[in-house]
């Protein structure tokens, strides 16, 4: 967006300081958060049917440790768990261009199910078999 | 609530949700679980012989399913007393994409007021899952043993469907399925209700209930009370039901939000 603005930006050098600060400030934020420099991992999401006050017509279960996937999938993905080759190739790429080709993403490759029994309105008692609840493994795509 | 454990990482940090956070979180799910709304059972006992069944199936899926050292599977319920399910239904079972039990919507009390000799039942299929088809269905209704005079005796149990209910005269009814049973005989008896069900499916108008009569060794009617035929007095977990297996038969697709 900056070289469409070129023209009408009296002072050049001025506004990409400002902007070079704010990466810096963003890099900063980041580092103490650690959340960036993180790999792809399955991290801990439980979702507790108790704790939304579910239990007058969920019958089972509580609840359901579903995890989701986090992390960058940065160059070297060697480290990353379970990258497919296209990652690879798409890190590469990345790395090349890094402006056009976006970063593989950080998803589950293997998911699980789960079931649920509950009351419907009528009382009546309905088993679901719910497939790909369950995250059981991430990796890079 | 989010937790950490040895395997995995959390970057959240937790705090309590607002109430609209809250609402919105709840509604998500729903979706997720396929639920238009929350749904609010009149009556959610779960000690009646339906959800205790149902339980089982539950159980047995889950134990099947349950990755080693994973405890959050835990049955909610005892399953002590439960009705028992049959090697038939446990291929049902793994057939299925869902289970559906239904309650009896007649009112026995009433019922018995009117007919010595035989019992009505009628279940609202009307609320079945979208998308999908029964695979299997049956009747389960519990009998006690009989311990006086009638002990040594056989009975007749048949179940009808019923086709049309005149004014002013018989109904007529269709034998769907019929079984003999002794008098010191305990336990679920279970009737086939499948080829009934996906009529009732097709064509609800024709939901006219069932009727179950009960004769004895001489091919007469007698009260279903009499053979230890619970219908409606009797203990929560005895209570007949009836219980569908359904398979998906289109894909579905969650709509945009």
């Amino acid at each position: 967006s900056a070289h469409g603005h070129k023209g009408r930006q009296g002072n050049r050098s001025k506004p990409q300081k400002t902007v070079q600060d704010a990466l810096k400030v963003v890099e900063a934020a980041a580092d103490t958060l650690s959340l960036s420099k993180e790999g792809c991992k399955k991290h801990e999401l439980y979702v507790s049917f108790r704790d939304l006050g579910w239990q007058d017509w969920i019958i089972a279960p509580e609840g359901y440790a579903a995890f989701y996937c986090e992390g960058e999938c940065a160059f070297p993905l060697n480290s990353y768990m379970n990258a497919t080759n296209h990652a690879i190739v798409q890190t590469l790429v990345h790395f090349i261009n890094p402006d056009t080709v976006p970063k593989p993403c950080c998803a589950p490759t293997q998911l699980h199910g789960i079931s649920v029994l509950y009351f419907d309105d009528s009382s009546n008692v309905i088993l679901k078999k719910y497939r790909n609840m369950v995250v059981r493994s991430c990796g890079c795509h | 609530n989010f937790s950490v454990d040895n395997e995995v990482h959390s970057s959240f940090i937790q705090r309590r949700l607002r109430s609209q956070e809250r609402r919105e979180m709840q509604r998500e799910i729903l979706s997720i679980l396929g639920l238009p709304h929350r749904p609010r059972p009149h009556v959610n006992t779960k000690h009646t012989a339906a959800p205790m069944f149902m339980l089982d199936l539950y159980n047995t899926i889950s134990t099947d399913a349950q990755p080693p050292g994973y405890s959050y599977y835990k049955p909610a319920l005892p399953t002590q007393g439960s009705p028992m399910m049959t090697p038939q239904e446990s291929r049902f079972l793994d057939d299925a994409d869902t289970v559906m039990s239904f309650v009896n919507l007649v009112d026995q009390e009433k019922d018995l007021l009117f007919q010595q000799h035989r019992r009505e039942f009628r279940f609202d299929l009307s609320r079945i899952p979208e998308g999908e088809a029964v695979t299997a269905a049956e009747f389960r209704i519990y009998k006690n043993v009989v311990q006086e005079r009638y002990e040594n005796e056989t009975f007749s149990v048949s179940v009808y469907q019923v086709l049309e209910k005149p004014p002013n005269s018989e109904v007529e009814l269709l034998l769907l399925d019929q079984r003999e049973v002794w008098a010191a005989e305990d336990g679920w008896l279970l009737f086939d209700l499948t080829a009934t069900s996906n009529l009732w499916l097709v064509n609800p108008e024709q939901n006219l209930g069932l009727h179950l009569v009960l004769e004895d060794s001489h091919g007469q009617r007698r009260n279903p009370h009499l053979a230890g035929l619970v219908t409606g007095n009797g203990a929560q977990e005895k209570q007949p039901f009836m219980v569908a297996f359904f398979k998906v038969n289109e894909v579905r697709l969650r709509s945009v939000r």
